[in-house]
């Protein structure tokens, strides 16, 4: 943007726009900011391009900004990690089973997909990767009966980090949200400590995202998000929306299909890739 | 939704045929933040509007009762029209076996696309085999042969990790068994990742795909362009599948994808079981965009 020359014209303020629009931060959103923006200007608040790019990259990171704990940063805890389908959720799981075994804590997998073709199976192979235990029930078992097993075995090994995989669900489909819920009751009856909900999102999903956030949000409360695949292009702006309406802290980005492939959250870089 | 917003729009009509400037701006804008909303692209959004608009100035909608009502007719003709017509048969070349090739980016739901289509093709007639070439993704190879095995469908998977090799192999073993048609589902990649992309390429040289079916998740968002675009010019695709519309995405990147690369999108998955693969159907996927 900035490239295009120093001076506020229409051109200018329209680039912005497409930017923000670009990046899936959502048609009212976009226009609330660019109007704003444009008032600011128009009073001499911002004396060119530069300085509007800075004020803008300062709210957006604002906005995504978060003083809410990590969950993943005071064990001991049991994470239950959820969202719709193919989102990240297995790679992710094994991706922190990995970086947070590393750090010292003592991790184990509970391998909750027992419904998807191979997902026990995906999950061995990440377990494997991170050195850490998985525990396992025969595919089409019940996922609850896992999770109760999994805290069986975490007790006996005194693990610290619980993490339970679980299967790829539409917030559409309220059996399967039911059955979500029935799994995080479960896991709060049987788990010796705290138990946290972290929701997996795609970078490259739109405004539903907004809508997936809520509605897993009002079913179990979430703790965290793992925003994915900000390798590719997409810039995963829908979680603004989903920071002011529901103050969920983005805890961890995926950022490729490797083992080490998973940061910290780091909202000034969020910003700047929004509007760079 | 948008034909509410449009009456709120020209309920402060006083009189009727006298329809301001001032009065088509504002429509066009609830038209543009609906479609935004939808996640249809920026710039087919401004496309889009434009042709409305003309439209919009016209005789039908001026001389109207219900402007309102004849803007949104108006947007569901033009958007229906950009979807395309139906096209939900896979046009094969006569050659045995035909060669359907499936891409997309990582999670779309590549996969179960690729043993749905078996056995939709199965219940046509067809004698499918499955071939397996993601050779990345762990157990993906154990995840397709586990739906072939589901639906009694063969699965071909290779010794070798040149997804290549693999692939010309999988085809001898269809001649061997006379399987007539192959499947093939190679891994989720990123439009940005040259090796990938180049795989790809190399993939549907070797093979001369009947089709190639790009799979696209229908909660995608702006991004879906970027992706289409190149996976159009690097490896070029002859039609689309959008999975996931039993959720409640709008799904405006399927008409984003159509309007941008011309590609006819052939079906729509609506849920995780292996029958649940649809004709697309176009009128019905712009009303669902509108909201
Ligand atoms: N490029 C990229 N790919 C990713 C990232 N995270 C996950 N993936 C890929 O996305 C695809 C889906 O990942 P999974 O972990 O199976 O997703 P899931 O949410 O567990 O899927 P379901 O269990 O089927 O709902 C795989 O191909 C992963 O390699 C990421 O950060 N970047
Ligand atoms: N609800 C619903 N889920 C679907 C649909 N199509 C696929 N899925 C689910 O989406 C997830 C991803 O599907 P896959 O077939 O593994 O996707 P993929 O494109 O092969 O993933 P990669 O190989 O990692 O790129 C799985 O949980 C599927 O069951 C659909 O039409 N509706
Ligand atoms: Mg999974
Ligand atoms: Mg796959």
């Amino acid at each position: 943007l900035l490239r295009k020359g120093p001076d506020l014209d229409q051109a200018f303020w329209e680039d912005l726009e497409d930017a923000l629009l670009q990046a899936d931060m959502g048609a009212l959103a976009t226009s609330e900011m660019v109007d704003r923006l444009r008032d600011l200007a128009a009073r001499e608040a911002l004396p060119d391009a530069e300085a509007v790019i800075d004020r803008i990259q300062s709210e957006i990171a604002a906005e995504v900004a978060s003083d809410r704990p990590d969950p993943f940063g005071a064990p001991p805890v049991t994470v239950l990690v959820v969202g719709v389908n193919g989102t990240g959720k297995t790679t992710s799981v094994g991706k922190l089973a990995k970086s947070l075994s590393e750090a010292g804590n003592r991790v184990v997998i509970g391998s909750g997909d027992t419904f998807r073709a191979a997902a026990i199976e995906q999950l061995r192979v990440w377990a494997e990767r991170a050195d850490v235990p998985v525990v396992e029930r025969p595919h089409g078992s019940d996922p609850a009966a896992v999770v109760f097993d999994t805290l069986e075995a975490a007790k006996q090994r005194g693990a610290d980090t619980v993490l339970i995989d679980t299967a790829g669900r539409l917030h559409t489909s309220a059996d399967l949200m039911l059955e979500l819920a029935k799994v995080k009751r479960i896991a709060e009856r049987e788990s010796p400590f705290p138990v946290r909900v972290v929701l997996v999102m795609d970078a490259t999903t739109g405004q539903n995202g907004l809508v997936q956030a809520r509605e897993f949000d009002r079913a179990l409360g979430l703790d965290g998000i793992v925003l994915t695949k900000l390798d590719g292009t997409a810039r995963g702006g829908i979680v603004v929306a989903v920071a002011r309406e529901l103050g969920v802290p983005i805890v961890r980005i995926g950022v490729g299909e490797g083992a080490d492939d998973l940061e910290p959250f780091d909202p000034g870089a969020f910003a700047q890739a929004i509007v760079g | 939704n948008l034909s509410d917003r449009l009456q709120a729009v020209f309920a402060k009509l006083t009189s009727r045929g006298v329809l301001s400037e001032a009065d088509v701006d504002a429509a066009m804008r609830e038209v543009r933040m609906a479609l935004l909303e939808a996640d249809v692209n920026f710039k087919t959004v401004k496309e889009f509007v434009a042709r409305v608009r003309e439209r919009a100035v016209g005789q039908e909608v001026m001389k109207s009762l219900t402007p309102g009502q004849m803007v949104v007719k108006i947007v569901l003709e033009e958007l229906t029209a950009l979807m395309g017509t139906s096209e939900s048969r896979l046009v094969f070349s006569g050659r045995l076996p035909a060669v359907v090739m499936l891409v997309g980016l990582q999670g779309s739901g590549k996969t179960t696309v690729a043993a749905k289509l078996a056995n939709l093709l199965r219940k046509q007639g067809k004698s499918p085999l499955l071939v397996a070439c993601d050779v990345y993704r762990p157990a993906a190879i154990d995840q397709l042969e586990a739906l072939g095995s589901q639906l009694g469908i063969p699965v071909y998977r290779g010794e070798a990790t040149d997804v290549v090799a693999i692939a010309e192999a999988g085809v001898k073993d269809a001649i061997a068994r006379m399987r007539d048609v192959v499947i093939v589902d190679t891994a989720g990649r990123l439009h940005v990742d040259e090796e990938m992309m180049a795989e790809a390429a190399a993939l549907k040289a070797a093979l001369r795909p009947d089709q190639v079916l790009m799979v696209i998740d229908a909660m995608t968002g702006q991004d879906a362009v970027n992706a289409a675009t190149a996976f159009a010019e690097r490896v070029d695709f002859d039609g689309v599948i959008v999975s996931k519309l039993d959720g409640d995405a709008r799904g405006g990147a399927a008409l984003s994808v159509r309007a941008v690369t011309g590609r006819p999108i052939k079906f729509a998955g609506v849920g995780e079981k292996l029958d649940a693969l649809e004709p697309f159907h176009p009128e019905r996927m712009a009303k669902r965009i509108l909201g």
